[in-house]
């Protein structure tokens, strides 16, 4: 049997709203570490990986290790239809193809429960090993989501750029090209609004800005982004979720040829 | 030309 209960449902929601546009079927792992996933994008491109650690429940049992396939597009729809303030239990029993999103609202006078049939979903698992990043960049999560959103109007490719001088974002197209550089910023009145740079090397990678735009969706879990750069590897997004893990994107860069 | 890479080029299958 396996068994969640989350008092802040609408941070599910998110979640589900910041991987649906990227991912269409995915496994979620339930263990005793928590509720997991990792799935690419169909081209193979993009990686989201999701950890939310069992401690960040308010109920959490896990008899065993389960995999559940779900179409994302159709969880999301079920998890839409939890308010806000909604307390949300998922609940799966051994041996069944079903799982049962349960909605209470906050003075328990409303509660509903949604049954979403499971699917069989071949997913390829990749290993994903740590990396030393060779600049690391922390930024105001609404900010970066901004420069995305402003250079696709220009462009259909970002080029990330960290220098000594701070971080440019760059993009090129038929009417134009625009640069937008962010310096470090740390004496900020709130912690959230800082611009931190972490850099051993100068780093400099190119990467579709469709792709870039999908993981901004998950702007509304974290008021900051990090954004993990080394000369010729992904790239890695994460968004922190309240205290209880992560979503983080990976994005192979665009290389000249 | 730029040739957009794929993700299993740097991380492994099992």
């Amino acid at each position: 049997m396996f068994e969640l209960r989350l008092v802040q449902g609408s941070l599910l929601k998110k979640v589900l709203e910041s991987i649906k546009d990227l991912v269409n079927d995915a496994n979620f792992d339930c263990s005793s570490t928590g509720f997991s996933l990792q799935a690419m994008d169909s081209s193979h491109v993009a990686l989201v990986a999701l950890l939310l650690r069992s401690e960040g429940f308010e109920h959490y049992r896990c008899d065993r290790n389960l995999t559940m396939g779900m179409n994302l597009a159709n969880m999301a729809k079920m998890l839409k239809c939890a308010g806000n303030d909604d307390i949300i239990t998922i609940k799966a029993d051994d041996g069944t193809d079903t799982v049962t999103f349960m909605f209470e609202s906050p003075s328990q006078d409303k509660i509903s429960d949604f049954e979403m049939k499971l699917m069989d979903i071949d997913s390829e698992h990749l290993g994903i090993p740590e990396a030393e990043y060779e600049a690391i960049i922390r930024m105001p999560s609404a900010e970066f989501a901004r420069i995305c959103r402003d250079l696709s109007s220009i462009g259909d490719t970002v080029v990330i750029s960290v220098t000594k001088e701070g971080v440019r974002f760059s993009a090129r197209g038929d009417i134009g090209a625009a640069n937008i550089v962010c310096r470090q910023n740390a004496t900020v009145d709130k912690p959230e609004d800082a611009t931190i740079i972490e850099m051993q090397e100068p780093v400099t990678l190119t990467f579709a800005l469709r792709y870039m735009n999908s993981f901004t969706k998950a702007t509304p879990l974290a008021e900051q982004v990090t954004i993990s750069m080394s000369s010729d590897l992904p790239v890695v997004v994460e968004y922190k979720v309240a205290g209880m893990g992560y979503i983080r994107y990976y994005l192979a860069p665009k290389i000249e040829e | 030309l730029w040739l957009q890479r794929i993700l299993v080029l740097y991380f492994s299958l099992p």
